[in-house]
């Protein structure tokens, strides 16, 4: 099978994306 | 025989093009060409290790990255509240940066995604 790895790059993308979630 | 063989690659041929539509490196599918090629033929082992390694000299693979499990404790820490895998996943398609693939049950990484993200053979 294959499997995504991610980049740290993508940490503060979903960190932005999570706060404006969360609020 | 010269036809077996031809029939064979023309068959690995065929089963890559599915992996073309996964995001999945060049080299990576390259690999995964001459790994087929030797368990059909398992006298050509020697000749394919050759080439595996010149791929593999040429073109490293990167970075293993981070799986969702892992982003999602690392985001968990950052943001003080729990983030599940699932929602890390969710989130990912939400920004355009992967799509599922319900029949084959994987993740694949849209153009975007690929920024930020590599797919590998598990």
């Amino acid at each position: 099978g294959t499997q995504v790895k991610w980049h740290r790059s993508i940490l503060a993308i979903l960190e932005n994306y999570f706060r404006e979630e969360i609020n | 025989s010269p036809e077996q063989l031809q029939n064979a690659m023309e068959t690995i041929d065929r089963l890559s093009g599915w992996l073309d539509d996964t995001g999945l490196k060049q080299a990576a599918i390259a690999q995964w060409k001459f790994n087929a090629l030797a368990a059909m033929y398992p006298d050509l082992r020697e000749v394919t290790e050759l080439a595996k390694q010149l791929i593999g000299s040429s073109s490293p693979l990167p970075d293993a990255g981070m799986s969702v499990t892992e982003v999602a404790s690392l985001l968990t820490e950052s943001l003080e509240t729990k983030i599940k895998p699932e929602q890390v996943n969710q989130a990912l398609v939400t920004l355009g940066y992967q799509q599922r693939n319900e029949q084959k049950r994987i993740w694949i990484l849209t153009e975007a995604g690929t920024e930020h993200g590599t797919s590998l053979l598990a």
